[in-house]
């Protein structure tokens, strides 16, 4: 059985994305079997990954509207023990689409039955709203990882993201749990950081990851190389941290 | 009759809550009339101007959803000629709630024509996604301001949002037009910035404002004092620049 982790908060740009392909990348490379999917209409993380998402005909989409087999629609990545369920635009009008269907929030759970035991780790990417993406996404998965920027606004969406958590776990997936929250793109120069780090621990306590992400520009050119930084920079303080994280998440298995 | 500006991106984490709180607060200080009202269900615009959208009872949402009068939701912000219709977490739901009702993409539009002629301008915040509450933004306005992060994911999705933009101005708004499209979060130590910024420059033209907005920790230190940066910081870059930005905007009347 793998462990099914959502990267998700409502809050825009505050690095699920940039989370999601780097974690994923550094649990490939520790010989982890990962799939990472992409249910963001937007289609960064597959982008992130050196995919054209216009050249990408078949996505999730089409496995959780259309029903197609996800094993038919899964890309390798360049490195080993990684896989891709690509994004394309098709998804944009996804949510508006699903709002009829039955069982609608469970959608993504059904659709990756034959397929979620090739792996020991599943990383969904999510979308920045609590629509029905971010809600298939939550029913399907073990557990979230919550990315959350050293900015004030950063505070305002929290109460409604365990909101969100706690009505899916109470009506549609009850072993939903929090897998930890992520500090991102902390600058040590800017004093609004400690502020908003000392309230997110007071809040949030022992999840908290002792990792915090810094701010570092090598992560955000990255992705214009379509690499996971681990592949693009390995020496800089992003790769560092995204590796020093990844070996926290495997410890609290 | 105001102009009635959207300030749209699905990206999130681009400046858009930054860009509408700041160009409107500019705008009530040049004494236009000014009329902010907040569509993200996040509520960042709302509590960035000082107020608590725990305490605020009557929002966009009752507006929009339950049919109530914009004039008895408006409040008064702390700068003489800026006015605020805000949002609270009971927005959530809305694009839900609206996807059956008759005319649901000019409920927005529809709920405003008894209140917009007191105003010379109406700047209105949309969430980081294309949805209903996106969809109403764009049929009630004159204009879209699209702010662009010069980062490499900031390309990705603007091919949708001109698409969407198109679709609504083929069938919901036959006015609706580009008014700018703002760089934002420009670092000039980034070499990345520079690609992004040409990039953006080749595809758009003369639409690009001559105004960027730098990176500076001012503005993001603004909100949690519930200011705009003209009030909390007067001479920082940050304020400087959508000072000057507002004045390119006034100008292109
Ligand atoms: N630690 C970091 N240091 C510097 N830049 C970063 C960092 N993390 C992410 N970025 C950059 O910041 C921007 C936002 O990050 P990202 O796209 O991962 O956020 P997101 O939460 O997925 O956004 P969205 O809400 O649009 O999905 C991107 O351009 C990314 O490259
Ligand atoms: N020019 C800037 N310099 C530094 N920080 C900035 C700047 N503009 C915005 N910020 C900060 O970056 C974060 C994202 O900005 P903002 O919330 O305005 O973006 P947004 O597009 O409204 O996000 P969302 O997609 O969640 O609605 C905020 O914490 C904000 O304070
Ligand atoms: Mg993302
Ligand atoms: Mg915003």
């Amino acid at each position: 059985m793998p462990k099914m982790i959502a990267v998700a908060n409502q809050k825009g740009g505050v690095g699920k994305t940039t989370t999601a392909i780097n974690v994923s990348a550094c649990l490939a490379e520790l010989g982890k079997k990962t799939l990472l999917i992409d249910t963001d209409p937007q289609a960064n993380a597959t982008s992130g990954l050196g995919f054209d998402p216009k050249q990408v005909e078949k996505s999730i989409y089409h496995v959780i509207v259309d029903g197609m087999a996800a094993a038919d629609v899964i890309l390798t990545a360049e490195m080993e023990y990684l896989n891709l369920l690509p994004a394309n635009h098709d998804l944009i009008g996804a949510e508006v689409e699903m709002a009829s269907l039955i069982a609608r929030e469970s959608r993504l759970k059904s659709s990756l039955k034959d397929i979620r035991d090739r792996y020991d780790y599943i990383i969904i990417d999510c979308p920045p709203s609590l629509g029905l993406l971010t809600l298939n996404t939550l029913t399907a998965c073990d557990s979230v990882l919550i990315p959350i920027q050293c900015e004030y606004y950063a505070l305002e969406g929290l109460g409604q993201l365990l909101k969100t958590i706690i009505l899916v776990r109470d009506n549609l997936n009850p072993k939903l749990e929090i897998e930890g929250v992520l500090l991102t793109m902390q600058d040590r120069r800017v004093k609004l950081s400690y502020r908003v780090i000392s309230e997110v621990r007071n809040f949030f306590k022992g999840e908290v990851y002792k990792t915090a992400i810094p701010r570092n520009v090598r992560l955000s050119e990255a992705p214009s190389f379509g690499k996971p930084v681990i592949l693009y920079d390995n020496s800089s303080s992003g790769a560092q941290a995204y590796r020093e994280l990844t070996k926290e998440i495997v410890a609290n298995e």
